[in-house]
Formats: structure tokens, C-alpha cells, sequence
């Protein structure tokens, strides 16, 4: 199959089209790899994992790869997720803009304190969590978030397996192991605190 | 150098030998395999890029490597960081405590809305970003994060490249390119999102 570092890079590729789109028509994979940071065999070699991308000699078409990329990430229909857990975080991401431009619309966001209950967070209003297993059996949702303190964390994502949302973001700082027909992505920004960490460590060591 | 996904996995191994410390003395790189849903060989061949870690036939000490891989981070001393943008996702990362175990420790926090400045987040008072510069000029601050609106990041980048910081953990949606004296990890949560929709759309073809 294809490599998961370029399945992670995939996004970004995409990312760039979406805002080169009405600027230019087409670009070379040089000026793209100036624009990106990186080279013009890497965007080569990555994209070559997805189809033929017609380069004919001028370059990348930006609408082109713009439609074909988007259908490849499964955004050229509009996707919903839900965010389960309305504290700081889950307001954050409701708020975010860039969800919404990419593809991703907010339908519902759950939480079990009665106080938040019925505010309205990015245009959605908070509703209780005895209400999530119904909500999606009634509306299509591709992805569902967790924002909720870890020890709420698996309920939440058991909750999200039995009513066959496609895939989990989890926030929460406690491992959701992922199956076969539950792709999950536990976020870790202590992570990147960590490898950037690292490079701090060796750029004084260059 | 070290290809740049094996500096982004470190952590994780940095992450499950702290988890097992207490637990048990070692554990070889087929067990510790498993915990981490991947390959032996894949983590001694990352591992391989950091020096040599005894194997010794009965696999790797504990404690040994909690530290060792520690050092190689730069978390073997207490480090600090700093948050710039105090509202939603600058509330959330303040009050995470997974920073504070891994060894950073939240120096200071500032915004420009005299609304939450005084406030305590995560046990440290808001001040005002006028301060910011004189601030790290007087603290040691090894990474400063951006959690402010795009349009001031740019601006806080340059103060924190001015003080001399360490390195940069930007969260606003706007790119801050990294210079040779200065790494900048660009988090874009989009494209966590973004990949994830792939592995969805590509486990209905398995
Ligand atoms: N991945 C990271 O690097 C990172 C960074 C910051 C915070 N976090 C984590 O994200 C989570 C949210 O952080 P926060 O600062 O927003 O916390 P918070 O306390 O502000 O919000 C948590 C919300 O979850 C709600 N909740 C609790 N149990 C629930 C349940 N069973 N169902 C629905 N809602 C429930 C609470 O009522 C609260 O509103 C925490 O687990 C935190 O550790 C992770
Ligand atoms: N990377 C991601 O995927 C992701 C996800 C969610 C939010 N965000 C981004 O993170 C940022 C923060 O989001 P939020 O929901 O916390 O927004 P927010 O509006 O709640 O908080 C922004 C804070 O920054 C402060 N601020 C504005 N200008 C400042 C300056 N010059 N110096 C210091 N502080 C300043 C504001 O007073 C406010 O308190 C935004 O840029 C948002 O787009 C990114």
C-alpha cells in the first residue's frame, strides 16, 4: 500500500492547491516545491502514489488536481463530524474555520454538563449526551471527535462504533486502538513539544 | 541526518518507556512491538539512529532508555514554555497536564484583552503582551506557542525570533517559516482530519 508518511502529507498537497486556486492556472513541480519547502522529486514521487497526474511538460493544472485530490480525501461532498466533550478544546475546534473550508461541516456537539447544555457553540447548539447514539442513527456523520477528559474517552468511542460513524479524532491523552473498520487518530501535541524539542537540541549542534 | 518521520516518532517511544517505568524492569522490542502497534524491527531501526541501546539479548532496560531517550530530547532538565493568545485553544493547552510530565512547564501566559488579563490560567496570571519581550528577556524560555488570531502571529513570531527563543509551536492558521536558527513546527489540525477522511474512504475498498 502506500506509505503512511505520504497519506500524512497528502492533506497539505491539497491544502496548497485550494489556495493557488484563481491565482494561477497551472504550476511546476519546482515552483510548488519552493512554495512548499521541499523538492520537486518528493512532490513527484508522492503524488505518483495517487494516479497520474498529468505534468505535460507545463506543469500541474490547479483546478485539476484540486477536484482530484479533494475526491481522493473523500471531500468533494460536503462530510459532517460531531465533537463530543463542549469545554475549551471542543469550543476551539467549533470555532475553527478552516474545518469548514476544507469540507468538514459541524452538525452536532455534545457534552453532559448541565450548564452548557442548549449554548451555542460555532452555530450548533449543545445538546446532552443521552442524545448521541440516536443523533447518529438519524444523520450521516464521517467523523466524530472526542474533547472530553480521557476517563469519558472510550464510552464515547464505543458509542461512535456501534452507531458506524467512519472514523475517530481523539483528543483525550488515553490510546483508542483503531480496527479495521474504525480508522482512529489520537492526537498527541505533546508530541510535537517533544520532536520540536529535539531540533532545537540539534540546530545548535549544526 | 535522521529521516525527518523517525524525529517525529521519537516521542512515542520517549512516551511508552515513561509509561513503563515502575511497571517492569525491560522489555524486548517484540513486546514493546505490540504496546506500540508496529514492527520490532522498525523500532530498532529507528531506535538505531539515536546510538546504541543494549539489546543484550534480553531487550531494553527500562530506565536506561527513559533517560537516555530523555537527554536526546532535551527534557532531561526542566524546560519552559510560554503561551501567546489566551482564549479557547491557548485555556485548553494551558491546562493540559501532559506537558508538565513530560518536563515542560508553563512560564508565562499573554493576551492583549484587558478582560482576561490578571486572570490565573493553569496556575500562572495573564499579563499583557506589551511585557512579552521585556518577559523573555528575564526567563529562559526554550518555546513560545501561538494561539492568537492569524493576523497577529506573524508579529509574535518576530518578538519570539527577536528574544531568541528556542523554537516556535504556531497553532494560528497562517505559515511561519522555520529559519536554521529558528525551528517552527506549523500544527494544522486540518490535515489530521483530512487524513483520516482517506483512511475512511480507503477501508470500504479493502
Ligand atoms: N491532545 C492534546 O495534546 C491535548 C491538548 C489539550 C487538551 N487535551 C485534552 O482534551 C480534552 C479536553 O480538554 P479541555 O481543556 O477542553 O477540558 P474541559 O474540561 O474544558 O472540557 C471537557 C468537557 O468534556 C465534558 N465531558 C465530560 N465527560 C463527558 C462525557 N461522558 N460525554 C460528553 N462530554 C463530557 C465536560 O463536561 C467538559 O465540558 C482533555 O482530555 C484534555 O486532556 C489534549
Ligand atoms: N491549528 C488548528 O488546527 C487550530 C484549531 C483550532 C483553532 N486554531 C487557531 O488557533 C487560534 C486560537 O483559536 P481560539 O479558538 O483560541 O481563538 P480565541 O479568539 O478564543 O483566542 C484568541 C486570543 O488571542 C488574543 N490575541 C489577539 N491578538 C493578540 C496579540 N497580538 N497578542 C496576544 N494575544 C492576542 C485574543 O485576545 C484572544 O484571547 C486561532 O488562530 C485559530 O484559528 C487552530
Amino acid at each position: 500500500g502506500i506509505p503512511e508518511i505520504v497519506i500524512e502529507r497528502l492533506p497539505r498537497y491539497y491544502r496548497c492547491f485550494r489556495a493557488l486556486r484563481g491565482k494561477r492556472e497551472k504550476i511546476s513541480s519546482h515552483e510548488l516545491a519552493a512554495e512548499m519547502h521541499t523538492s520537486a522529486s518528493q512532490i513527484r514521487l508522492d503524488l505518483s502514489h495517487f494516479g497520474g497526474f498529468g505534468l505535460q511538460g507545463y506543469g500541474y493544472n490547479v483546478e485539476e488536481l484540486h477536484t482530484k485530490l479533494g475526491q481522493i480525501l473523500g471531500v468533494d461532498q460536503a462530510q459532517y463530524y460531531v465533537i463530543v466533550g463542549a469545554g475549551r478544546l471542543g469550543r476551539a475546534i467549533a470555532n475553527f474555520p478552516v474545518f469548514q473550508e476544507v469540507g468538514f461541516s459541524l452538525a452536532g456537539i455534545f457534552d453532559i454538563d448541565d450548564s452548557v447544555i442548549g449554548q451555542d457553540i460555532g452555530g450548533v447548539r449543545v445538546s446532552h449526551a443521552d442524545g448521541l447514539a440516536r443523533f447518529l442513527g438519524e444523520h450521516p456523520v464521517r467523523i466524530g471527535i472526542i474533547t472530553t477528559p480521557a476517563e469519558a474517552a472510550l464510552g464515547v468511542a464505543e458509542i461512535f462504533r456501534a452507531a458506524g460513524v467512519g472514523g475517530i479524532l481523539n483528543f483525550a491523552p488515553v490510546d483508542i486502538a483503531p480496527t479495521r473498520q474504525l480508522p482512529v487518530t489520537n492526537i498527541h501535541l505533546t508530541d510535537r513539544l517533544l520532536s520540536l524539542s529535539w531540533r532545537i537540541m540539534h540546530r545548535e549542534q549544526e
